[in-house]
């Protein structure tokens, strides 16, 4: 709702205690393969404190009137356990009101590494005081997001799903091979050959293969101009770089004890499979557990 | 990808930290026993086929 360009996403609460609420979200349809999630933005709306109780607030030092709202990640495992993910946490001050925005992109990772046919979304909200003991005891309670269905219905929760459409900002694939130097633009995989067999040093030692195709990733990425909402330290430009590679294996000699033989030796991430578009300094989500 | 990066693979994987001293004679009519080819093909195949996640 808060971007001119992005479809709302409207989110449901399904159980709710007083400082914890669960939200579902339907994301079917909603990442499709050929966009990439830049980041995710859950919003949820502050009721105002009723006045009695605001009152009483007034009698507490600034720093006592504080909450700490945390978000996870609920996964649901196939047997039916589940378990959460510690995604957002920060302190949201108890007499506040209105919009607040939480960074859940870590949690969208998370659910797009499911398996499919995959659960919906689910955000573990809670609300616990700011430090276990001090100040009184029930005055994170006070602090209330507007539920679906309430008085102020556009206030229900929101997610912000900020995706890449890599049609425009991804790579193309191969690069023409008629396309010379100079007409290069986007990022592709262009062909390179090695050749061991001209290498000084692989003389007598590399017996097999005489040279391979290595590919390079070359060419420039479209940067997007949507400013994020959460801006990420050491964030660079998008870059064209080898999102993919593969070993390479040899047949080297071995000389040992004066006699020589064949071994067969694999070299990591030798050749590039697939060259993208990524962010210098991006997350690097967190793999799913098992 | 340079040349400079294949050897030091070479050599990290070969737990080497020279190139090996091999003159012509060490390798001349030196086989390359079937199970050593069998095994470098099946290795070729599989990174043919891998994709390691890179990024």
């Amino acid at each position: 709702r808060f971007s001119q360009n992005f479809r709302e996403v409207a989110g449901r609460f399904l159980a709710s205690e007083a400082s914890t609420h669960l939200l579902v979200f339907g994301m079917e349809q909603r990442l499709p393969p050929s966009r990439e999630l830049v980041q995710a933005v859950l919003r949820l709306f502050q009721e105002p404190v009723p006045k009695a109780a605001l009152r009483r607030l007034e009698r507490l030092p600034t720093r006592g009137a504080r909450a700490r709202v945390t978000i996870e990640w609920l996964r649901v495992r196939d047997d039916g356990s589940n378990g959460t993910s510690l995604i957002d946490s920060r302190l949201v001050s108890v007499r506040e009101s209105g919009w607040q925005a939480f960074d859940v992109t870590e949690a969208v990772n998370f659910w797009q590494q499911l398996r499919r046919p995959r659960q919906p979304l689910l955000l573990q909200v809670s609300v616990q005081k700011e430090l276990p003991g001090a100040g009184p005891a029930d005055i994170h309670r006070l602090v209330r997001f507007a539920e679906q269905g309430t008085r102020a219905a556009r206030a229900e929760p929101q997610l912000e799903l900020h995706t890449l459409d890599l049609q425009d900002y991804g790579a193309q694939g191969n690069c023409d091979p008629e396309a010379g130097e100079s007409k290069i633009t986007r990022c592709c995989r262009r062909e390179t050959y090695l050749d061991l067999q001209g290498m000084k040093w692989a003389e007598n030692w590399v017996l097999e293969p005489p040279g391979f195709l290595a590919y390079e990733c070359v060419g420039s990425c479209l940067q997007p101009p949507e400013p994020l909402t959460f801006k990420w330290p050491f964030l660079g430009p998008r870059q064209c770089i080898a999102s993919e590679t593969a070993a390479l294996p040899m047949i080297v000699s071995i000389k040992e004890g004066g006699r020589t033989r064949p071994q067969v030796v694999s070299l990591p991430n030798m050749r590039v499979q697939k060259c993208s578009c990524a962010w210098d300094g991006a997350l690097v989500p967190r793999a799913l557990e098992p | 990808l340079t040349e400079q990066q294949v050897l030091h693979s070479l050599l990290q994987q070969l737990g080497l930290h020279q190139v090996p001293v091999l003159d012509r004679a060490d390798v001349e009519g030196l086989a390359v026993p079937a199970h050593v080819r069998a095994e470098y093909v099946a290795l070729l195949q599989r990174s043919h086929g891998d994709r390691s996640r890179g990024k």
